[in-house]
């Protein structure tokens, strides 16, 4: 999902 | 994972630790804004309740915890063990003036409607604007302790190198996203008048007051 965001980061 | 994003990640640790040190060895949270570390519990309350679903790595899920206990550890200090020295009359910023617009734009502006992926961009938003009672507080007492000073230098720092670790992200990886980028941007601006002083008066050993 290109829209999803990135929860690796903090 | 790159240099500006773990300098990023250990700026906020290090900003998080300071305050602890700060209230803990001092015991005495005067000049700390209660508000600001109440906000800050709820940014990573409602940003990493991922972890209750999906593991990314180790490091990522320590990181997380630590964040989470040391904002519960400060909000207790605050308003539980050293309650005594908790300046409330200068900590009068109105939060719900954060809350509810911040709340709203979350339903509104977001990568997918889900109550995860909601809670995660109110979390993005809100901790853009959590640091307004701290700044506020500082600015109605027009000082602040040189301790609280790094520990504001380093909370800043950490989302400025966050902001080179998206455009390196973007370069190198073709990675994206609006909503951090925009909030990130909005939360650097709010620290630039403090960051002015800092470099201009702490970092030349003077205490950091406002003129009256």
């Amino acid at each position: 999902d290109p829209g999803a965001a990135d929860h690796d980061e903090l | 994972m790159n240099i500006f994003r773990l300098t990023g990640d250990l700026s906020h640790l290090a900003a998080i630790i300071i305050l602890l040190l700060k209230i803990w060895k001092t015991r005495s949270c005067a000049g700390i804004s209660g508000k600001s570390q109440l906000l800050f519990a709820l940014v990573f309350t409602t940003r990493y309740l991922d972890l209750f679903t999906s593991f990314i790595s180790l490091y990522n899920t320590s990181m997380k915890l630590i964040y989470v206990a040391c904002s519960y550890a400060t909000v207790y200090l605050i308003y539980m063990k050293f309650k005594a020295t908790y300046d409330g009359n200068h900590d009068t910023f109105r939060v719900e003036f954060l809350v509810v617009p911040v709340g709203g734009l979350s339903f509104l502006v977001n990568h997918d409607f889900s109550p995860l992926e909601i809670l995660w961009t109110f979390s993005i938003y809100l901790e853009s604007v959590a640091i307004l009672p701290q700044l506020f507080m500082i600015s109605k007492t027009g000082e602040a302790e040189t301790i609280t000073t790094h520990y504001l230098f380093f909370l800043g720092l950490y989302r400025a190198l966050y902001l080179i670790n998206w455009i390196w992200r973007y370069y190198f990886e073709g990675f994206f996203d609006l909503i951090a980028v925009v909030a990130g941007v909005v939360q650097t601006i709010l620290y630039c008048d403090f960051f002015y002083l800092y470099v201009t008066k702490v970092l030349k050993g003077k205490k950091l007051s406002l003129p009256a």
